[in-house]
């Protein structure tokens, strides 16, 4: 038996959104640490790695692990029908074959059940290594999003340089090129401003620009966004989600052969 | 010419 009551029903929503695009088809996977999932893109370019703790759920009840299969775009389909301020409840039953999303309003005036078909996935679960990264960038994500924005109508690749000098977003195409550099900002008045750039040694890497703006589709979740760097791994485009745990999305490089 | 890299090239199943 599973049982999972979140008080803050969008964001549950608002993590469909974010990744119904880039994986079609994934298991969430509950234990008692949380609700997580780990899936890569179809072209296994990039992956996606969401927790949910246990403790930011408001009654959480998962009597043995259970992974369920869901159809992302359904899935996404039916959390839309619940309202922003809803709270969302995942039901499901051991070894039964569909999940349930419940849907309570705020006064608690209207309640509705939507019943999901469940589907059996194959999918590799892979070892993510702790890793120390070169440079670590944390930047508004809205600005994140809107540099990956407009690169993408420039050229279809990002260079992202880090140095001593700042964060260096640069791409190019057949109409010209463009660089736009941040440079650290940490006295502003808000810390949500701020950009923050940690660097162990400057590092440079290649990155589909198509990829990174569907990962950009996670804004509404975080004020912050880190991007963790590293030449021998796949760059970290994190958002952590309030109190609850985070979105990882994990982006292979493009190598010049 | 770049070329794309896939995940598994950096990551194994566990």
């Amino acid at each position: 038996m599973l049982e999972l009551r979140l008080l803050q029903g969008s964001l549950l929503k608002k993590v469909l959104e974010s990744i119904k695009d880039l994986v079609t088809e994934a298991n969430f996977d509950c234990s008692a640490t949380g609700f997580s999932l780990q899936a890569m893109d179809s072209s296994h370019v990039a992956l996606v790695a969401l927790l949910l703790r246990s403790e930011g759920f408001e009654h959480f009840r998962c009597d043995r692990n259970i992974s369920m299969g869901m159809k992302l775009v359904n899935m996404a389909m039916m959390l839309k029908c619940a309202g922003n301020d809803d709270i969302i409840t995942i039901k499901a039953d051991d070894g039964g074959d569909t999940v349930t999303f419940m849907f309570e309003s705020p006064n608690q005036d209207k309640i509705a059940d939507f019943e999901m078909k469940l589907m059996n996935i194959d999918s590799e679960h892979l070892g993510i290594p702790e890793a120390e990264y070169q440079a670590i960038v944390r930047m508004p994500s809205s600005e994140f999003a809107r540099i990956c924005k407009d690169l993408s109508t420039i050229g279809d690749t990002v260079i992202i340089s880090v140095t001593k000098e700042g964060v260096k977003f640069s791409t190019k195409g057949d109409i010209g090129t463009a660089n736009i550099v941040c440079r650290q900002n940490a006295t502003v008045d808000k810390p949500e401003d701020a950009i923050i750039i940690e660097m162990k040694e400057p590092v440079s890497l290649t990155f589909a620009l198509r990829y990174m703006n569907s990962f950009t589709k996670a804004t509404p979740l975080a004020n912050i966004v880190t991007i963790s760097l590293s030449s021998e791994l796949p760059v970290v485009v994190e958002y952590k989600i309030a109190e609850m745990g985070y979105i990882r999305f994990y982006l292979a490089p493009k190598i010049e052969e | 010419v770049n070329q794309q890299r896939q995940i598994t090239c950096f990551f194994t199943p566990n």
